[in-house]
């Protein structure tokens, strides 16, 4: 484990808290993409079916992938639950969430059948979820971008969260110069992912600079 | 190519 990685890894920890806290301290689900967040249930449990295999990796690796799966179902059980406690934001939040998901999912699929490691299931699916989460936060980011406005801590979560994936890419250099491990997958939809943020910053300073509503990360 | 190599990331 590099710094990097680690550093990765915290960052994408403190995105979910954030995000948890936000919707139970504020208790608002303003401005959130219940698409996105339901896509990384998805992402989480396609890509850790290796915990039911035995090819264990170690205790931090099994606890933090316990973890996201469990942190993005409760993600989407706390939205969930507020389309009985405050259905007018709950209504407001879904119609709000326009972005044509049956795209990211088929091309995620076509992608991880073209490009996987072997033609396996949990190969594919594992495939399926790195194609997936490379694309991932765009509902959330089509949000942000048509609405103009958003809640400080929903772009404290969307920086954290891009942090992430650009920490994992000196991770790679790292493990390729150090450990000479290669991901080619990991990698090119890892940069992927990183471009699609990149977007969500030119929108942020473009904002901040036409003085638009965003909050500081 | 080789076989899959270990998804030990995250």
């Amino acid at each position: 484990m590099n710094l990097f990685r680690i550093f990765g890894d915290l960052s994408h920890l403190a995105s979910i808290l954030i995000l948890i806290r936000t919707i139970q301290t504020t208790d608002t689900i303003d401005g959130i993409s219940f698409k996105t967040q339901g896509l990384y249930v998805l992402i989480f449990l396609t890509r850790y079916l290796d915990l039911l295999t035995f090819s264990y990796v170690s205790f931090y690796n099994t606890i933090m992938k316990l973890f996201f799966i469990g942190s993005s179902l409760y993600i989407v059980i706390l939205l969930q639950r507020s389309r009985k406690t405050k259905p007018i934001a709950y209504k407001e939040m879904i119609m709000a969430d326009t972005f044509k998901v049956q795209y990211l999912l088929g091309g995620s699929l076509v992608m991880a059948l073209l490009f996987n490691y072997k033609f396996s299931l949990l190969e594919i699916l594992w495939s399926f979820s790195v194609w997936l989460e490379s694309v991932a936060i765009l509902p959330q980011l089509f949000m942000l971008s048509k609405s103009g406005k958003a809640k400080s801590l929903t772009i404290h979560y969307i920086f954290a969260l891009g942090l992430y994936r650009t920490l994992y890419i000196p991770n790679w250099f790292w493990r390729y110069w150090v450990e000479g491990k290669f991901d080619k997958l990991a990698v090119v939809t890892g940069i992927v992912q990183t471009l699609v943020y990149s977007d969500f910053f030119y929108v942020y300073y473009k904002k901040v600079l036409t003085g638009g509503g965003l909050g500081l990360p | 190519s080789t076989s899959a190599p270990s998804h030990d990331e995250l």
